[in-house]
C-alpha cells in the first residue's frame, strides 16, 4: 500500500467529472461532430494570389 | 454601414473602416477574417491589435460590445461607441485561432493546439498587414485583449520580440502588451478562486476547506503539465476546473463573468443583437464574408486548445519586460472566472529584476474624472490595475475608465506618481 500524505487526501465524496472527461478522450482523437461543413470561400477567393484581401467598408 | 456615416457627419468613404481576409502561411487552407479601423485622431496614433479570448470567441464580440467604434441597437442600427478605442489607436479585431468568428479553413488539420501556432499565425499576419499599410509599420505597436488571450498575448509578444531580434521580415514596433482578466499562469489563479470566492460571499468556510482539498491535485497536475505538455495538461484541465466547477455548484445561476449578475443563455450575455446583425446579408455583402456561418463562441476551437489551458504563459515575459516592453495587466473587481486576486498574486510572483520594488510598493487610486475608478501598481515596465466596478470586460462595463487607461499606459503617464527604478537609484 502507498501511504498518501493528508494534503493530498481528497474527501471521501470527492466527485471528479468522469462524464465530461469521458466524452473528451473520446473527442479528442475524432473531429467533433459539430464542426463546420467545409466552407465556401467568399467569391473571389481563388487560394492563389495575395495573402491579404482587403476592402473598405461604407 | 450608411446610418453609422450619417449620424457621424462624415462620408462613409472617409471612415476608413476595413475588412479583410489573410490567407495565412503554414496552413493548408485556411483564412484569417479580420476588421481594421482607422483612428478617429490620427494615422500617426499607435496600431492596438486587440484578442479577444474562449479559446474561440470571435472579435466581433469585442467590436460591438466592448471598445470597437459602434455598439449595435436593439433595431439593429449601429450608434457610435463614444469610448472606442478607435479615437486614441488605429485598431485591428482578428478572428483567430482559425475557426472563429469568420475565419475558416476547408482543411481540419490547420486547427490550431497550441500558443506556438497561434503566434505564429498572429506573426505572419502583422507582416502581412504592415505590407498591406507599409505607413502604418512604423507606429508604436501594442498587443491588448481579454480572458484566454491572457495565453495568447504573452506569446504574440515574444513572437514579435523574437521577429524583431532575428531581423525577420518587417520590424515591428511593439512597445507593450496589456491582459484585461486574462487566464496566464492557471497553478496561481486556479489557487486563488476560493479564496476570491470566500472573500466575495459567493461560498462559505465549510465550502471553502472541503473545495480546497482539490488544491494539491490540481497542483500536481499542473506541474506534470509545465509549458509543453499535452495528455498531462487536460488531465490537469479537468482535476483542476472541479475547484470551479465546485464554486460554482454552489453558486447557481450567478454569472461566472460578473458576480453581480445572473447568467443568461450559453454565454452568460445576450449578444443575439450581434448575431442578427452579422447574418444581414447587406452586413455581409459590406464586409465580404460571403456564405462563411458565423459563430460567436465556437466549440471546436475550444476543444482544440484543451491541451493548451493549463501551460503556464507567464514564463516568457520577465525577458520581454527585461527588454523595456511595458505590460499592464488590469482586472475588473467582480470576475470570478478570470478574478482579479489570481491575477494580482501571479504579477507579484513573477521574478524579475523588479519585483521586489513593485511587490513593496502601495497600490495608489486610479482616478477618471476625479473620481477613484480603480487601483494601479506601476514599476518599471510592469503595472497592474484593479478596476472598480466592473466584471469581465472591462470596456464595456467601464468604457470611459478603460478608454482613458489604455491611452495614459500607451503615452507612458499610467502612474505618474509612482516611483520609478531612476527615483528608486537615486535614494539608494
Amino acid at each position: 500500500s502507498i501511504s498518501v500524505p493528508d494534503d493530498l487526501r481528497l474527501p471521501s465524496n470527492a466527485n471528479f467529472p468522469i462524464t465530461q472527461a469521458e466524452k473528451l478522450i473520446r473527442e479528442l482523437n475524432l473531429f467533433p461532430k459539430d464542426a463546420h461543413a467545409t466552407p465556401t470561400p467568399p467569391s473571389g477567393d481563388s487560394g492563389t494570389g495575395p495573402r491579404i484581401v482587403e476592402k473598405r467598408f461604407g | 454601414f450608411p446610418d453609422l456615416a450619417a449620424q457621424s457627419g462624415i462620408p462613409a468613404d472617409e471612415l476608413g473602416h476595413h475588412a479583410g481576409y489573410y490567407r495565412l502561411s503554414h496552413t493548408h487552407d485556411a483564412r484569417m477574417f479580420y476588421l481594421f479601423f482607422e483612428s478617429r485622431n490620427s494615422k500617426k496614433d499607435p496600431v492596438v491589435i486587440w484578442l479577444t479570448g474562449g479559446p474561440g470567441c470571435s472579435s466581433e464580440l469585442a467590436v460591438f460590445y466592448e471598445n470597437g467604434p459602434f455598439t449595435i441597437a436593439n433595431n439593429l442600427s449601429l450608434v457610435w461607441n463614444d469610448y472606442g478605442w478607435d479615437k486614441v489607436s488605429n485598431l485591428l479585431f482578428v478572428d483567430q485561432p482559425t475557426g472563429t468568428g469568420f475565419s475558416y479553413s476547408s482543411d481540419k488539420r490547420d486547427l490550431r493546439h497550441n500558443e506556438n501556432g497561434v503566434s505564429n499565425d498572429l506573426y505572419d499576419f502583422m507582416q502581412e498587414f504592415f505590407s498591406e499599410h507599409p505607413q502604418l509599420a512604423k507606429n508604436d505597436f501594442f498587443i491588448t485583449g481579454e480572458s484566454y488571450a491572457g495565453h495568447y498575448i504573452p506569446a504574440f509578444a515574444s513572437r514579435v520580440h523574437q521577429g524583431n531580434k532575428n531581423k525577420e521580415g518587417i520590424h515591428i514596433n511593439l512597445k507593450g502588451f496589456a491582459i484585461g482578466n486574462g487566464l496566464t499562469d492557471p497553478a496561481i489563479q486556479y489557487k486563488a478562486y476560493t479564496d476570491y470566492a470566500l472573500e466575495m460571499g459567493i461560498i462559505q468556510e465549510s465550502d471553502y476547506r472541503r473545495i480546497n482539498k482539490y488544491i494539491p491535485p490540481c497542483e500536481l497536475a499542473i506541474n506534470l503539465c509545465g509549458t509543453t505538455g499535452s495528455a498531462a495538461c487536460v488531465a490537469s484541465y479537468l482535476v483542476c476546473n472541479t475547484i470551479f466547477n465546485s464554486i460554482m455548484g454552489i453558486a447557481g445561476k450567478t454569472n461566472y463573468y460578473d458576480i453581480r449578475k445572473q447568467c443568461e443563455g450559453s454565454l452568460c450575455y445576450d449578444f443575439s443583437n450581434m448575431e442578427k446583425f452579422l447574418n444581414l446579408k447587406s452586413v455581409r455583402d459590406d464586409l465580404g464574408v460571403g456564405d462563411i456561418e458565423f459563430i460567436s463562441c465556437s466549440p471546436t476551437v475550444y476543444q482544440a486548445m484543451l491541451t493548451d489551458w493549463m501551460r503556464n504563459l507567464e514564463v516568457g515575459i520577465p525577458a520581454l519586460i527585461e527588454d523595456g516592453i511595458n505590460l499592464l495587466v488590469y482586472a475588473g473587481e467582480y470576475d470570478l472566472i478570470c478574478n482579479w486576486l489570481g491575477n494580482s498574486r501571479w504579477v507579484h510572483a513573477m521574478e524579475w529584476s523588479g519585483q521586489e520594488a513593485f511587490t513593496s510598493l502601495p497600490a495608489i487610486p486610479f482616478v477618471v474624472d476625479e473620481e477613484e475608478a480603480g487601483q494601479l501598481k506601476s514599476y518599471g515596465s510592469l503595472s497592474f490595475l484593479k478596476v472598480h466596478d466592473a466584471g469581465h470586460m472591462v470596456p464595456m462595463d467601464q468604457p470611459k475608465v478603460a478608454l482613458e487607461m489604455l491611452k495614459r499606459w500607451m503615452q507612458g503617464k499610467l502612474a505618474e506618481d509612482s516611483p520609478q527604478p531612476s527615483d528608486l537609484a537615486a535614494d539608494m
